[in-house]
């Protein structure tokens, strides 16, 4: 473990629960793609199938059950909370979303590191959480919505990216063995798609401060 | 060696 990786987890569960109490404050999910926040869920229940098999640490436990946690109370309330569910944009979030779990569970077949049940879905989890982001920036694009999407969510996101990729950077020169190239290929394929998201988020909050002014 | 098969990363 380096502080790299560590900040990087804490950046990314801040930015789960940023959205999570935004969602539970407001009672609103408006602008906020349930069909991201699935694939998120989906990502943290197929990488961490070794959670009860392999045992790496207490924190990396604890942390585990937190995401997986995290993860699915979000998409509960967006789902089951009767006042939140009123507010999902459902006819803009149309991302077909099957292909891409469907792709990505075709590559993790092709390309993992050992053919076993547990790698092939960890595998699954890392090609599918590089592009899970792709139904939240279609919505955005389309609703340009930014209420529920605040810009600390956004800053706690690029931070967890950013610190992972330094993170990989620090283990390579480091460690003599450290050659995980799913993880580093599919993280920064990642890191561009969520600085695209970006991109378009700070595109629709200027759009939306200049209307608020005017 | 075991350990490295393990992913360490979240």
């Amino acid at each position: 473990m380096n502080i790299f990786r560590f900040a990087g987890d804490m950046t990314h569960l801040i930015s789960i629960l940023i959205l999570l109490l935004k969602i539970y404050a407001t009672k609103s999910c408006a602008g906020i793609s349930l069909k991201t926040q699935e694939l998120y869920a989906l990502v943290f229940l197929t990488r961490y199938l070794d959670l009860f098999t392999d045992y790496v640490s207490l924190y990396n436990s604890v942390m585990k059950i937190v995401f997986i946690a995290s993860s699915l109370a979000i998409v509960w309330c967006m789902r089951r909370h009767p006042l939140v569910r009123r507010s999902y944009d459902k006819d803009l979030d149309t991302f077909r979303h099957q292909y891409v779990v469907l792709a990505c569970f075709v590559l993790a077949l092709v390309l993992h590191e050992r053919f076993t049940f547990q790698e092939v879905f960890w595998a699954f989890s890392i090609y599918l959480e590089a592009v899970a982001i792709l139904p939240q920036l279609v919505l955005l694009q389309r609703s340009g919505n930014v209420d529920n999407l605040t810009g600390q969510y956004v800053l706690f996101l690029g931070a967890y990216r950013g610190l992972y990729i330094i993170n990989w950077i620090y283990r390579y020169f480091t460690e003599d063995h450290f050659a995980r190239w799913i993880a580093c290929v599919s993280g920064l394929i990642q890191t561009a798609l969520y600085a695209d998201f970006f991109y378009y988020y700070y595109l629709s909050r200027i759009k939306q401060d200049t209307i608020m002014r005017l | 060696d075991e350990t490295e098969n393990v992913h360490d990363e979240l």
